[in-house]
């Protein structure tokens, strides 16, 4: 880590702020959240508190703008720079600001807070199942009004929990309206506007009049972000068609398949290959909360880390159930001491909780993280848990914190695989890689996935296996693949791979892999279902359900 | 393979082609290490300013703008410069 020259520093401990303004990305409460979250962050590990005030000069102010903002910093548009902030100090002093060219969200996708309907005030879930067809974004289908709507459960024909997408007919936000709807169409300076217009404005913003009249009335808002359809491509913001055929195969979720630069897109009708209709799928966005974290320990006198893993580091990447790494504690604490009585960091049930059955997965089951034959047992992995058998016949037992089983692993694993003759148990979470021998850690772990000579730009892998024909590891990441030789600890030349190209059958973006026991099966996991590969003609020889056949539900 | 007919279109803005040079130079510019080797009395190389910059992302340090560096500096990141201003 490292501070500040002179080591800029607050000569408090109770810090203010402000949030100024409001990104139309995500419901208001969800911003405030973001950003409370944000603070804890830091709070949770100094005696500093943090206290919102809404009127008048904060030690922090909190704004959101696009290019030149006021600051003499401007953005850059889209991606490359997301926000930055000013060291502790008086006037600018601590200020942070957010590149409102960006998606902001939770990191994952659009985070869309319905409402009216029967669902008003929860979240979208995408993707949701209506009518047989699946949508990954808000939808107009089944309405003849013109509003946007999605299901708040996977399936609203099971659920038919529902309700409406923000749009400007239905609210806006900020302004001095109330957050009425727009009134279309409105006069502004004497032109007549259907839609919402950045006219008028310096900060991209778009806004509305909510009378039909803005010069007379001066009352107005800013627009929500639409929610529904695709960006770029030729389909004018339509939505994604699922499925959809391309090249003769057929995909029920978007594919970066047939492009070079690894952009998710979907066909907008029911076939690309006829229509040659698409558009990009909206993306996984920053997470408002990681990116105002960092920036907020700029606002707190922390520079830049060299570390790779610290929240400090420059570049951004997205991480599940964050934890603030030592590396970050360590520089704050250096400057503002310790927070007497903090809370530990992992919290793990004492044995009064009773057994953690909290995350059933036969009840709740999406899909599974990891699979691994550990020794002699298959080990399930989800969340922050798993679950073991030596039967797989009998339901497998568990669940078991991963942390409590392998100490020092993340509460997360994204893939799991037992390298051969050492008995070592590798397991991979986000950017890095961890190897065990039974529950020890071994020196020198975790390390990054370039040590493997992964590309830096893989934020994760999706699974690895070791494949008994060749004693070769295999690891995937969407529709690519590589391979490890782990007797000459190096990775074979010419990979990556496209999976499409050489695994028989095998869909891209799988969720695990592993072979069961060397009995000439490898079984690829992808959601609710899995395919059987049978090693020696490689070939998929079954399809079948990973609840009813692996996890006995 | 089938890459072939896919949808190669990109994004409004993003179809220019970039030179790697003018990118590299623009963003070692913005994010300080620039800066570093002119407040010390240095001329503008360059060679160093990559090698700081790969120094400090845990690169190899071979001032060489090969493709890690390349795709190290186009990841999103903060505005905020890493070199101390």
């Amino acid at each position: 880590y490292s501070h500040f020259p002179n080591k800029m520093k607050w000569s408090k401990e109770k810090i203010t702020y402000r949030i100024l303004n409001y990104t139309p990305d995500m419901d208001k409460s969800i911003v405030d959240d973001s950003i409370a979250e944000a603070f804890k962050v830091w709070s949770d590990v100094t005696p500093l508190t943090f206290e919102r005030i809404n009127e008048g000069e904060a030690d922090i102010m909190i704004k959101f703008g696009v290019k030149e903002h006021g600051d003499g910093y401007p953005f850059d548009g889209k991606d490359g720079l997301l926000a930055h902030a000013f060291p502790p100090g008086e006037g600018t002093g601590g200020d942070s600001h957010f590149d409102e060219d960006e998606d902001w969200t939770n990191g994952k996708g659009q985070v869309v807070k319905v409402r009216y309907g029967n669902a008003d005030g929860e979240l979208c879930h995408f993707p949701f199942v209506y009518n047989g067809k699946t949508y990954n974004t808000c939808t107009k289908e089944g309405r003849t009004d013109g509003y946007t709507w999605c299901s708040t459960t996977a399936d609203f024909e099971k659920d038919n929990k529902y309700g409406f997408c923000p749009s400007p007919e239905l609210g806006t936000f900020g302004g001095n309206a109330n957050e009425e709807p727009c009134k279309f169409p409105f006069t502004f300076l004497g032109k007549t506007y259907s839609s919402c217009t950045q006219e008028g404005r310096k900060d991209g913003s778009y806004w509305c009049s909510t009378t039909s009249n803005y010069d007379e009335d001066k009352k107005y808002g800013f627009c929500p972000q639409e929610t529904q359809g695709t960006k770029g491509g030729n389909s004018e913001g339509s939505s994604c068609t699922f499925p959809f055929i391309f090249l003769g195969k057929t995909y029920d979720t978007c594919t970066s398949t047939g492009r070079s630069d690894q952009k998710a897109w979907c066909s907008t009708t029911s076939n690309y290959d006829n229509d040659k209709k698409w558009g990009f799928c909206p993306g996984s966005g920053y997470s408002l909360f990681l990116v105002a974290a960092h920036e907020f320990g700029h606002a707190l006198g922390l520079e830049h880390s060299k570390d790779q893993n610290a929240l400090m580091f420059p570049s951004y990447s997205f991480i599940e159930n964050f934890h603030l790494p030592k590396d970050d504690i360590d520089g704050i604490q250096d400057l503002y001491g310790a927070r007497s009585g903090v809370k530990p960091r992992y919290p793990t049930p004492s044995p009064t909780d009773g057994p953690v059955t909290h995350l059933d997965l036969c009840k709740n089951f999406k899909n599974i993280d990891a699979v691994a034959q550990i020794r002699d047992e298959t080990y399930f992995f989800k969340d922050r848990y798993h679950w073991s058998t030596s039967d797989i016949r009998h339901k497998p037992r568990g669940p078991k914190l991963n942390q409590d089983t392998w100490p020092g692993l993340p509460e997360k694993v994204d893939a799991v695989y037992e390298r051969p003759d050492s008995g070592f148990t590798i397991f991979f979470s986000g950017k890095q890689y961890w190897a065990y021998s039974r529950s020890s850690l071994q020196s020198g772990y975790p390390r990054s996935l370039t040590a493997l000579s992964l590309p830096q730009n893989i934020e994760r892998v999706d699974a690895a296996f070791n494949w008994k024909k060749n004693k070769k590891t295999y690891i995937f990441y969407k529709n690519q693949y590589w391979r490890y030789n782990e007797r000459r600890q190096k990775m074979d030349h010419g990979y990556p791979k496209m999976i499409a190209d050489n695994w028989n059958g095998i869909h891209e973006d799988v969720d695990a892999v592993f072979q069961f026991r060397g009995l000439g099966h490898s079984y690829f996991f992808k959601r609710w279902y899995y395919l059987r590969l049978d090693d020696k003609h490689v070939k998929v020889d079954k399809v079948g359900n990973i609840k009813k056949d692996w996890l006995g539900c | 393979a089938p890459t072939v007919a896919a949808p190669t279109n990109y994004l409004e803005g993003e179809s220019e082609p970039q030179n790697d040079v003018d990118f590299a130079k623009k963003f070692l510019m913005k994010v300080g290490y620039f800066k570093k080797q002119n407040d010390s009395g240095g001329l503008f190389n360059l060679k160093d300013a990559v090698r700081d910059m790969q120094s400090f992302y845990g690169l190899p340090v071979t001032g060489q703008l090969d493709s890690n560096t390349i795709i190290a500096m186009k990841k999103p990141r903060c505005g905020v410069p890493d070199v101390a201003a």
